[in-house]
């Protein structure tokens, strides 16, 4: 089954 | 001071359209150069980059940088009350706590202005690199709307697969299933129709139709959409806008648990 990733896993916090 | 004047209030009205159903506050960062908004959604799956540049407006003057986090709420109630053909006017004391928003109908006749509180917001940004994508797709932006609203019939979750055949839009789900297959237009007579399709790599990626359904809600801003792949990296969708900007969409992939 597919999991929905969060944008933080790709960006870091500025 | 800040004061920005655009001839038509339609591109605002667009702008907001096309955010509103992703956020529902953010902030406006006015500087030299222009408008700027960086904002997640809720659920931080998706962000809404947009770029309006100083040259793109009729009138544009930012002494101090200036920070105005906006209720979109409340922002699209008063921009409905501009008609399409009216010019608008955004303007800010420094350090002000309330911005003014004043439409002028064509021939000045009636002028109204409307005064909205800020918010003190305090969102998180996200830095961005830049990234050289394996895949750029170029196309009509009336057409990836139509497929996405297509697709989304079928399934949650939409397939973009990008080979040197084309690029292919899949989804499934209880009914069956639909694909759509696009090939890059073979000679290219306007440019504002045509697919066009750039790829170092073939990437395939899944996304949820509905974050593509809300990023088409810019449709009515630029008649083309770009979509940059690369593997395991968010989707850029982009929509530039004639003259002054662009809004991109950024939106995370779903993977294999």
């Amino acid at each position: 089954s597919l999991t929905q990733t969060k944008l933080k896993s790709f960006f870091t916090p500025k | 001071m800040f004061e920005a004047r655009l001839l038509k209030s339609s591109i605002l009205k667009k702008v907001l359209e096309a955010i509103k159903d992703l956020l529902t506050q953010a902030t406006f960062d006015c500087d030299d150069n222009g408008i700027q908004l960086q904002a997640m959604d809720n659920s931080h799956v998706a962000l809404v980059s947009l770029l309006l540049r100083a040259d793109g407006f009729d009138k544009y003057r930012c002494d101090r940088n200036v920070t105005m986090g906006m209720n979109l709420g409340s922002m699209t109630k008063i921009l409905k009350c501009a008609g399409d053909k009216d010019t608008v006017t955004m303007k800010a004391q420094d350090n002000a706590d309330t911005v003014t928003f004043v439409f002028e109908s064509p021939n000045q006749e009636k002028v109204s202005d409307y005064e909205m509180k800020l918010m003190n917001l305090d969102l998180e940004h996200l830095g961005i690199p830049e990234t050289e994508y394996s895949c750029t797709i170029r196309m009509p932006s009336a057409e990836f709307a139509r497929m996405c609203r297509d697709l989304s019939q079928f399934g949650e979750s939409i397939v973009i697969s990008c080979t040197k055949e084309g690029v292919k839009f899949s989804t499934s789900g209880d009914i069956g299933s639909a694909n759509i297959k696009l090939a890059q237009t073979a000679s290219i007579d306007k440019e504002d129709e045509a697919v066009i399709i750039e790829m170092d790599e073939p990437v395939t990626l899944t996304f949820a139709c509905q974050y593509l359904n809300y990023f088409t809600k810019a449709t009515s801003l630029s008649p083309q959409v770009q979509l940059s792949m690369s593997a395991d990296v968010p989707l850029v969708v982009e929509y530039r806008i004639p003259d002054i900007g662009h809004i991109r969409y950024y939106l995370a992939p779903k993977i294999e648990e």
